[in-house]
């Protein structure tokens, strides 16, 4: 069991969309 | 006397440290600056492999933050070329193949079992130790078809004004002029003047073109094969819409002119190996409306021919063909009302669609393959050209 690799830990996405969302909002707020 | 030291180079695990101020850099010079043509001549997909190598390394020093920017910021870098390049074939065909080997990699060296089936021992320790990018892989696959349909636009806007005169109107057939029918006019939906006529090898020109760059790029061949499945589709249905609509294309030479071409884009087809694409299917309403221009039309045993052989016209179609029909010749009678009637008759039991036109925007669904690489990350060279000094091989 010690051989055993320790399970990866799952990182959290946001959507292509979410990300699109995040993009705008970061262009709109720099001027 | 001199004692020299041999020190032993460290070896390279395959995989690329960065400063976090050095991320915008990164994403700069290996995604939005660059130009295809820097890589011609390096191992297709370059870029896919160099950021896969530095979000292991990222992994490996259990950095989650980093690995969250760079993904980030790689796939931020990509849609924003995109939207710049959003009519350049060859940089969208770039970005779909290294956005799919990206995918490919986070899957073959995610440490998933069902992933790993082909990889070398080699292979297997290049993993990720401490991350699982599941959801990572999820934005990769949505990027990819995005930019599948971005290439996919391109391309039919680059076909689309071609397709009428070079599938209907261009006569590469010697002798078939002279058995037009009467009243023929040459004329074009795309056509401004004589001199924006198209001819099949026009075609067959822009395919091959955007078969050589979607090849030297390393597009997945299966992700090639659904391209032109999609394109077939495109020709199909503009040239089948446009003959619906047109008396002055639905005659016997038209047919025969139909048949040799949609003959010359299957025979292109296998000359690429794309036989298996489904493409040709997609042309059967095309090959069977040819056909049906050729088959006799006047007795019952014709009609029963046509019914039996125009599996993938629906009525609507098959009977706006026989009335738009337009005999070659004083000779060749028109199709008679009597005829279509007895049609009509035997196709009453097709439970057939009601529009008669093709949806010439349909779009088929992609599917992108897992594809590992037999690629040994370690191998990877990164030429001076893409300016990335500041990565450490570790």
């Amino acid at each position: 069991n010690s051989q055993r690799p320790r399970p990866r830990v799952l990182l959290k996405a946001p959507t292509l969309a979410e990300m699109e969302e995040m993009t705008t909002s970061e262009e709109e707020e720099s001027p | 006397r001199q004692v020299t030291v041999q020190r032993k180079e460290k070896d390279f695990q395959g995989m690329l440290e960065y400063h976090k101020e050095d991320e915008a850099l990164l994403i700069r010079n290996l995604v939005t600056d660059l130009k295809p043509p820097t890589l011609s001549g390096t191992v297709p997909c370059l870029p896919a492999y160099i950021l896969y190598m530095c979000i292991r390394h990222a992994d490996y020093i259990n950095d989650d933050l980093k690995v969250h920017s760079l993904l980030t910021a790689t796939i931020n870098g990509i849609k924003k070329v995109l939207k710049k390049h959003n009519d350049d074939f060859e940089m969208t065909a770039f970005w779909l193949s290294n956005t799919c080997r990206l995918l490919h990699c986070l899957k073959q060296y995610s440490g998933d079992e069902g992933f790993m089936t082909q990889n070398t021992s080699k292979q297997n320790e290049h993993c990720l130790k401490n991350f699982d990018l599941t959801e990572y892989r999820q934005v990769m696959s949505d990027l990819s078809i995005q930019i599948y349909q971005q290439l996919i636009k391109i391309a039919e806007g680059a076909l689309q004004p071609m397709i009428v005169s070079a599938m209907l109107e261009n006569e590469s057939i010697q002798g078939l002029s002279g058995v037009k029918p009467a009243g023929y006019r040459k004329r074009s939906s795309s056509m401004v003047d004589g001199d924006n006529s198209y001819c099949l090898e026009a075609i067959i020109r822009q395919m091959n073109s955007f078969h050589a760059v979607m090849c030297d790029q390393g597009l997945d061949p299966e992700i090639i094969q659904q391209v032109f499945k999609q394109l077939f589709y495109m020709i199909n249905a503009v040239t089948l819409n446009n003959l619906l609509l047109r008396k002055d294309v639905c005659s016997w030479s038209t047919g025969m002119q139909l048949r040799y071409n949609i003959s010359q884009l299957e025979e292109w087809l296998r000359g690429r190996n794309l036989h298996q694409s489904g493409a040709v299917q997609t042309m059967e309403p095309l090959i069977q409306a040819a056909q049906l221009l050729q088959l006799k039309k006047k007795t019952p045993e014709d009609a029963e021919a046509i019914c039996s052989l125009c599996t993938s016209l629906s009525t609507q179609q098959i009977v706006k063909i026989l009335n738009l029909y337009t005999p070659l010749n004083e000779f060749e009678e028109r199709v008679t009302v009597a005829f279509i009637r007895t049609i009509q008759a035997q196709l009453q039991e097709r439970n057939d669609p009601q529009q008669l036109l093709l949806d010439s925007k349909h779009t088929f669904p992609v599917l992108f393959p897992f594809n590992p690489s037999s690629l040994i990350m370690d191998s990877i060279h990164i030429p001076a050209c893409l300016h990335l000094e500041f990565l450490n091989e570790v």
